[in-house]
């Protein structure tokens, strides 16, 4: 068992318990940088943990989840990844320093545990969580549909067998409920950035209608700016747009609901594969993968320290 | 646990709206157990669909009967699987 997260092997996938570990090591080994807040209950009764990365009191947050889709290995090995650069940057790198001088990051690796630990024991192809729909032999409800904006619209499957079932009400999943919550109670969220795979693909509000977001223009600039970062490291073809032009009508997702609770830097991810191995991208891209989408992330970060709303 | 052995997943290129549909059609076609990791959506985004084993004769048929091109992206998936299984393995002490 690795005793510290140098030893970590971030170039392999792992189990829940060993993540779980990781994020207590890492917050051992980093007591000044990092805590871990547990903001609420997966419906199995795992806890949901946060790594909050902060300098000082009541700074502006930024928001990181990876794994919301429990198949989309590569996304929290990336998420473990991240933390682990955080960590090992600040102090070295002035524009991460900088950043969490005046920001506080919160990362949340395994956004929905219970599916994840299912692809570990059941099913590798699992996506949804893993609570059971009433009156259906199906089980679980698309956490990316399941957000309080456009709910239940077309963009969304009202089957409880459909993988984009939007679940029986806005919110009903544990899993969102709490990252609503913890959004709410915090107040002060200036970045929102969930990461998915597969595709290739950074996407802004909105899933759910045409009309665009009033801040379109730059959140489609920052989406370049982002996308020419992360191209330079290994030339990975990205596209990038509204959820709705670039992909399809999707309701009740994620960023559409953080967008409108004001968050204006609302982006969503979809991380490797190149088309081959679809969710079952081998171990060996897990860092390369990470290692450029830090740099898309970096860029939203850093737009976001230097304009504040 | 469940397993995958002899699913393909196959890379289908839809060269206009019809064909969209005929996929969208495929989609809802339970039995077939289909499970589509990139949806039929418009023809410049490509789709990627898991087909079990047992499924894969009807498929392939109606692939061919309706003039889809497509490309085998995983020839089977747990073999895949099992190969990410070897890796995990050998991460543990």
């Amino acid at each position: 068992i690795p005793r510290t997260t140098d030893e970590f092997d971030y170039s392999n996938y792992h189990d829940l318990n060993t993540i779980y570990s990781f994020m207590d090591m890492l917050v051992a080994e980093h007591s000044d940088l990092v805590s871990k807040i547990v903001i609420g209950q997966s419906y199995e009764g795992r806890p949901l943990n946060v790594l909050k990365f902060s300098t000082g009191a009541n700074h502006p947050g930024i928001w990181i989840d990876t794994g919301i889709h429990s198949r989309e290995w590569v996304t929290q090995a990336s998420g473990i990844w991240f933390a682990k650069k955080i960590v090992n940057d600040y102090g070295r790198d002035p524009i991460l320093t900088d950043i969490l001088n005046n920001y506080d990051i919160f990362l949340e690796i395994v956004t929905n545990p219970d599916g994840f630990d299912y692809t570990h024991t059941s099913d590798r192809m699992w996506r949804k969580t893993r609570k059971p729909n009433p009156g259906s032999s199906c089980v679980g409800v698309d956490p990316n549909r399941n957000w309080d904006t456009s709910f239940g619209g077309p963009g969304a499957s009202s089957n409880p067998c459909s993988q984009t079932y939007h679940g029986p009400s806005a919110h009903s999943e544990p899993e969102v409920k709490a990252i609503v919550d913890f959004v709410k109670s915090h107040g002060n969220l200036k970045a929102f950035m969930s990461i998915h795979s597969y595709s290739q693909m950074l996407l802004y509000p909105y899933g759910y209608t045409h009309t665009p977001a009033k801040d379109q223009a730059e959140l489609h600039e920052l989406a370049r700016k982002a996308i020419t970062e992360l191209q330079s490291l290994y030339n990975t073809g990205y596209t990038f747009g509204s959820i709705i032009t670039t992909i399809y009508q999707a309701d009740g997702v994620t960023v559409d609901w953080t967008y409108e609770q004001g968050i204006k830097y609302s982006y969503t991810f979809e991380l490797r594969d190149t088309g081959r191995h679809g969710f079952l991208l081998p171990a060996n891209q897990i860092i390369p993968t990470a290692e450029e989408t830090w740099l898309a992330l970096m860029a939203i970060m850093e737009h976001t320290k230097n304009n504040p709303y | 646990k469940e397993t995958f052995e002899g699913h393909q997943v196959l890379r289908i290129t839809a060269k206009d709206e019809a064909q969209i549909t005929l996929l969208k059609e495929i989609s809802q076609q339970v039995h077939l157990g289909l499970d589509f990791w990139r949806e039929p959506i418009r023809e410049s985004l490509p789709v990627d669909v898991c087909v079990p084993f047992n499924s894969l004769q009807a498929v392939r048929a109606f692939l061919a009967y309706n003039h889809f091109e497509y490309c085998v992206m995983i020839e089977d998936v747990q073999a895949l699987l099992d190969e990410e299984q070897r890796q995990m393995l050998k991460s543990r002490p």
